[in-house]
């Protein structure tokens, strides 16, 4: 996270706000409820507390323009710039702009989520500047999220906390902030691995790094970010070149993708892969390239999915152990990359050779340096 | 993507556009262009770092990406 240098933060913790305008993209209610929410989100970190005004002037005044609104800092039409604020001072500090060329939604997936560009907004009111962390909703590019579920990540709380204070009314347990996943955690232990495309995929939690080793570079995303469909802990992930998808795995549902688009008609059920039914769970997947077979490890067996001729092959299944000598513990996640195997269990990456000789044992962020 | 990619002057528009409204880089119209250049290729280097993209100072395809995203319109730096 990152504060206004110099003292930007508000002197009192009681503020005002008042909306100015509204949006004809929702109702009234629709942008009352998602301005009060998204304020709320920050009263519930901190010892500030937020009153409406109806007339006057507020501390936080909020509006809806298009274009160049008069206080120098035009609009750019849809997309692009969604919404701006000023960090914490007299006159326009405080004071939250929103671009009404951008399509904003209530609920929907689509568009602009008001409450969360809102929330993010505010965090400039009351003086948090842009994170560097992915995952942070002071983060400034816009990424939807579930506002269901949505909690506010670590990263804010820290930054916001950092200028006022933990809130001093905490009644009850709430709901522990979401932290981004640190590659250099030498204890990270990931959800799962998958190519894609030629590209590396690692998950954890609600997150995925990017490694594209062609250009040496790692970026690290929200899943949800690319695809909303999809949830955050995946058990496995796998790329079959044979159909040109990677697919991925939680629970009994497994949902595809067409290079970095959702493939239609998914998710489908774990028993595509004629898995026998007892099997709710898989803990990871491997693609070898050289026979297009689908290893499923399931806790510390391995069942072995002909693709070619769509059934399950015989004799399985097997103990992982008994398919990769030497590899004890369970296997988290699985990919197969320039003709090796390379299995996770715990913080460390098993290397297999031809014949499933194991031949090193190597930190779990091999592939992704720290 | 069915869309022609932007040309190179919608390219360099964009960036110019982006860098000056969020990077703090400097009008453009009365510099001589070593100037201008090396003004833009500083502010690449601090968008790359911020986004933790590659640092090159040059308008590569993932910066270009990045800067086509919809976003807040505060500065990312000396906001």
């Amino acid at each position: 996270y990152s504060t206004f240098q110099g003292d930007y933060k508000w002197k009192k913790h009681d503020l005002t706000y008042r909306i100015e305008n509204y949006t004809p993209d929702m109702s009234v209610a629709e942008v009352d409820d998602s301005i009060k929410r998204a304020l709320q989100l920050w009263a519930d970190v901190t010892p500030l507390r937020f009153t409406r005004l109806y007339r006057g002037t507020a501390d936080i005044m909020i509006s809806f323009g298009v274009g160049d609104h008069q206080d120098g800092y035009p609009f750019d039409g849809p997309n692009g710039l969604l919404a701006h604020a000023f960090p914490p001072f007299e006159g326009i500090g405080g004071d939250a702009h929103f671009d009404d060329d951008e399509k904003f939604f209530y609920r929907s997936p689509q568009g602009y989520n008001l409450f969360l560009v809102a929330a993010h907004e505010f965090g400039h009111s009351l003086g948090l500047e842009h994170s560097r962390d992915p995952g942070a909703l002071m983060y400034p590019t816009y990424i939807h999220r579930d506002v269901d579920t949505f909690v506010l990540p670590k990263d804010d709380v820290d930054g916001i906390q950092s200028l006022y204070g933990p809130n001093p009314d905490e009644t009850g347990p709430r709901p522990t902030p979401p932290v981004t996943p640190n590659k250099c955690d030498p204890k990270l232990v990931l959800d799962a691995v998958t190519m894609l495309r030629g590209e590396i995929m690692f998950f954890k939690d609600s997150f995925f790094w990017r490694s594209s080793p062609h250009r040496g570079t790692v970026e690290q995303h929200l899943i949800t970010g690319f695809w909303p469909e999809i949830p955050g802990h995946i058990d496995a992930a796998f790329e079959s070149p044979l159909e040109d998808k990677v697919f991925i795995i939680k629970g009994e549902k497994v949902w595809a993708l067409y290079g970095y688009e959702m493939a239609q008609g998914y998710p489908k059920s774990l028993s595509m892969f004629r898995l026998p039914r007892k099997v709710q769970k898989v803990d990871a997947v491997l693609y070898d390239e050289t026979s297009y077979k689908i290893l499923f490890f399931v806790n510390k067996q391995i069942y072995s999915y002909n693709e070619e001729q769509r059934r399950l092959e015989k004799g399985y299944p097997k103990p992982v152990e008994v398919v990769f000598p030497g590899m004890k513990g369970k296997v988290t996640a699985a990919f197969q990359y320039q003709g090796f195997n390379y299995l996770f269990s715990g913080s460390k990456m098993f290397e297999f050779g031809a014949y499933n000789k194991l031949r090193r044992v190597l930190n779990n962020n091999y592939f992704l340096p720290c | 993507s069915p869309i022609a990619p932007p040309a190179d002057e919608d390219r360099e528009s964009i960036a110019v556009n982006y860098l000056t409204q969020l990077y703090g880089l400097p009008n453009q119209s009365n510099s001589d262009t070593e100037k201008r250049s090396s003004g833009m290729s500083l502010r690449l280097k601090e968008m790359q770092q911020f986004f933790r993209l590659k640092v090159t100072g040059k308008l590569d395809e993932e910066t270009l990406d990045v800067m086509k995203k919809p976003r807040c319109g505060v500065p990312d730096v000396a906001a």
